[in-house]
């Protein structure tokens, strides 16, 4: 039996929209530590990994480690059935096909059931390492998701360059060239606006547009994103979920033929 | 031109 409850609906629809356009079908693996799920997309270009831990819940009961199968296009057309205040529970037998969600407005008046079927997937999943990142860039994830967007007007793809006190974000296209340079905070009073760049060495690296405006579909789940760059390794872009987990997005670099 | 890389070439199946 798994059984969880969040008291807002909200954080679980915006992790759907964070996730729907990437991938089409995953796997939540339901453990005592928590949901977790890890997923490429269909071009084994870029990953997306959820975790979200049981200390986030109301309650959490897991009796058994289980696998659930989910179309993602259906789960958050169920999700947007349950208003943002709704507190949210899931539940599944540990053989069901079905996961039950349960939505609950704050009043305790109005309860709705939704029960979808669950599907038997076998998703590839990939071992990724622990490690150091030469590079770790945080600014307000509203600014990275706007810079991705305006540069996706010039080009294809953004030519990320992190030195020691700012990042440059570059695009080249046919109609001309783009370049926007975000400066390391100086001093700010909000921690969501600060941009911070730690540098153990410069980076120059480049990535596919198409794929980190995916990314920043998870914009409304923090006010702060985090970007992790190495040398030929793939782009790690993080947006933690206050007190519950975090999604993470893995993009492989574009390289140099 | 700027080849786009697969992650298999990065990490590995588990």
């Amino acid at each position: 039996m798994f059984e969880c409850r969040l008291p807002k609906a909200e954080v679980l629809k915006k992790t759907m929209d964070a996730l729907k356009d990437l991938i089409k079908e995953a796997v939540w693996d339901v453990s005592a530590q928590g949901l977790s799920l890890q997923s490429m997309d269909s071009s084994h270009v870029s990953l997306v990994q959820v975790t979200l831990r049981t200390e986030g819940f109301d309650t959490f009961r897991c009796d058994k480690n289980i696998a659930l199968g989910v179309n993602m296009d259906t789960m958050q057309k169920l999700m947007k059935c349950a208003s943002n205040d709704d507190n949210i529970t899931l539940k599944s037998e540990d053989n069901g096909d079905l996961l039950s969600l349960i939505f609950e407005s704050p009043n305790g008046e109005k309860t709705s059931e939704y029960e979808m079927k669950l599907m038997d997937l076998d998703i590839e999943q990939l071992g990724i390492p622990d490690q150091e990142y030469s590079c770790t860039i945080k600014m307000p994830s509203g600014e990275f998701q706007r810079i991705c967007r305006d540069l996706s007007n010039i080009g294809e793809s953004v030519n990320i360059t992190v030195v020691k006190g700012g990042v440059d974000f570059s695009a080249k296209g046919d109609i001309g060239n783009a370049k926007i340079h975000v400066t390391e905070s100086s001093n700010v009073d909000n921690e969501k606006d600060a941009v911070t760049v730690e540098v153990n060495e410069p980076v120059n690296l480049t990535f596919a547009l198409r794929y980190l405006n995916f990314f920043t579909k998870a914009t409304p789940l923090s006010g702060q994103v985090s970007l992790s760059i190495s040398p030929d390794v793939p782009l790690v872009v993080a947006y933690e979920i206050e007190d519950l987990g975090h999604v993470k997005y893995f993009l492989a670099p574009k390289i140099e033929n | 031109i700027a080849c786009q890389q697969g992650l298999f070439h990065y990490f590995s199946e588990t």
